[in-house]
């Protein structure tokens, strides 16, 4: 928070609008945690614990729909387009190209909006997370989202009987990225 | 003149939740 640095460079207004696109997006992921049936029966220290651990992979997930893959441009929140090319020239151009490629990929396993959101639900109530409390009553609770997840993707995808596992392999790859890209850094007009 | 603070990503995150939780005590 003490580190300040030179304001001139355009790059800095493009990763500052991306910055300050988060502020809303994280507390759309903080309301929609709060409505997953039995995330308020978490104490609270255990809610806060899970979102602080997995906003940013619920992000990636969110983002996806940002990305053009075909054409490669981000949307930002804002309404503006930039070239993944620009983007890379930036300090974060590795955490565009990362989140690009994990777009593609998940785009190809044509989830719904229902889907998609229960399988945001199992990314972040997972009771491996560090710090967290009671992992019994997390542990209950991610093992009844997989289940419901489960189900419907069995039920929605039964031609396609892959479709479960290879999202559960989602899950690893998000901790990944979350591993190299969660202490990338963010600038500030202060 | 325009100045500009620098945080990881996972502070800003864990900061907007902290005033979330904060806020609605």
């Amino acid at each position: 928070p003490s580190l300040y640095v030179d304001p001139s460079q355009r790059s800095q207004e493009i990763w500052e609008e991306f910055s300050l696109s988060f502020i809303p997006a994280v507390r759309e992921v903080v309301e929609f945690a709060k409505r997953i049936p039995g995330f308020r029966d978490l104490s609270e220290y255990d809610q806060v614990s899970l979102l602080k651990n997995g906003t940013f992979e619920v992000l990636m997930v969110r983002f996806a729909s940002l990305f053009d893959v075909a054409e490669r441009t981000v949307t930002f929140l804002t309404g503006k387009c930039y070239s993944l090319e620009l983007l890379r020239s930036l300090r974060a151009g590795q955490l565009f190209t990362s989140m690009c490629d994990f777009s593609e990929k998940l785009a190809t396993l044509q989830l719904d909006k229902d889907e998609m959101s229960l399988f945001i639900a199992v990314v972040l109530v997972s009771a491996d997370r560090s710090g967290i409390q009671d992992l019994k009553s997390v542990e209950a609770l991610q093992d009844t989202l997989i289940r419901a997840l489960r189900s419907l993707i069995m039920t929605n995808h039964a031609n396609e009987t892959t479709t479960f596992t290879k999202l559960l392999l989602k899950l690893p790859e998000l901790r990944s990225l979350n591993n190299i890209h969660s202490e990338e850094l963010l600038a500030f007009k202060v | 003149p325009k100045t500009h603070r620098v945080m990881t990503l996972a502070d800003h995150i864990s900061h907007i939740i902290t005033q979330d939780f904060a806020r609605n005590q």
